[in-house]
């Protein structure tokens, strides 16, 4: 696992979060579904929470889909290439590819030469991005920075758990158990915060 | 585009090439080394600019092959468990042109991926062991 420079984090008055979808991109309910998902991968193993609310502007957490230059200095690039972005915190930006062809539900192995992206695991990914961690060189991870097409990956690492649990501590109900191990990967950039094994 | 599961794609989505992406000219790179100039490199030059591989950004990158981007391969390989080579080899392309997420690998020339790494913190890592009690 891996922090952005500085180890920024949600400040711990800030356990609950809250999060919005941009208007305009008007998503179905199936489509939302989909970030709830995501949400309760990530607030499963820390003590934090994560409610959808209507007002955008006032939201912790803002997700749009967009296109091309987007206004944040981070153009998307049509059809696969990069499929979404995050902002460290405490911005909660988090934006995907609107030329992306997103599947959101059922298993999408069958389709690997499409264009299809699942999108619960580019969610669950951009989420942990939202929350403070950066990209992993564990492979199983959700932090590892690539997915290929046809690829459903919504499972938390053990690498995944024990980075987030670093800055928020674990959920007082998480049994400790994940769906995958992987290997701990990484130090912390100049951070003073203690590893706690 | 959403679809509501698999089955609801249409049969053209799943034909090969229809649609490729923008990095998929960097197949044409398989085998480049050091000293070579070959027209698109200085897009993949782009590319790990963009990822954080290569820190300065040029008003033009050339087409050169040369020890900054020798180096960012290197870098690229090591973050993604590959053989460090420098070159352009196939699994290293192939890594490449993977769909993947925008916000960079290496953010102001700092990573804890795995080129972020100091060899002690590993050798201590790999001589680690425990006990179960």
């Amino acid at each position: 696992y891996a922090f952005f420079p500085g180890t920024p984090r949600w400040p711990a008055n800030m356990l609950d979060l809250t999060y919005a979808f941009l208007p305009g991109n008007s998503l179905t309910d199936d489509v939302k579904a989909v970030f709830s998902r995501a949400f309760v991968k990530w607030s499963t193993v820390i003590p934090l929470t994560f409610t959808e609310i209507d007002s955008y502007s006032t939201a912790d957490i803002r997700i749009g889909f967009f296109v091309g230059d987007h206004g944040d200095g981070e153009p998307f690039d049509g059809v696969l290439g990069t499929l979404a972005h995050a902002f460290s915190p405490p911005s909660g930006r988090f934006h995907l590819d609107g030329d992306e062809n997103w599947v959101i539900s059922g298993d999408i192995s069958s389709n690997s030469g499409s264009t299809a992206i699942d999108l619960e695991s580019v969610a669950v990914h951009e989420i942990g991005h939202v929350l403070g961690l950066g990209h992993s060189s564990v492979e199983d991870s959700i932090m590892y920075p690539t997915i290929s097409s046809g690829t459903r990956k919504v499972e938390l690492a053990s690498d995944d758990i024990e980075g987030i649990q670093i800055l928020y501590g674990s959920n007082p109900n998480y049994n400790g158990s994940s769906s995958t191990t992987s290997t701990n990967q990484s130090d912390t950039n100049d951070c003073s915060r203690p590893h706690v094994i | 585009t959403f679809f509501l599961n698999i089955s609801s794609i249409p049969p053209w989505f799943v034909i090969p090439d229809v649609t490729k992406s923008a990095w998929d000219i960097f197949q044409n790179l398989s085998g480049c080394h050091a000293g070579d100039k070959i027209d698109g490199i200085s897009k993949l030059k782009n590319y790990f600019n963009e990822f954080g591989y290569i820190p300065t950004s040029p008003a033009n990158f050339t087409d050169d092959f040369d020890d900054a981007l020798e180096s960012a391969i290197k870098t690229y390989q090591k973050n993604f468990n590959l053989n460090e080579t420098g070159q352009l080899d196939n699994d290293t392309l192939q890594q490449i042109i993977k769909p993947r997420c925008g916000n960079a690998d290496i953010v102001n020339g700092s990573t804890t991926m795995n080129s972020g790494k100091t060899s002690s913190y590993n050798t201590t890592i790999a001589h680690f062991h425990t006990v179960g009690h």
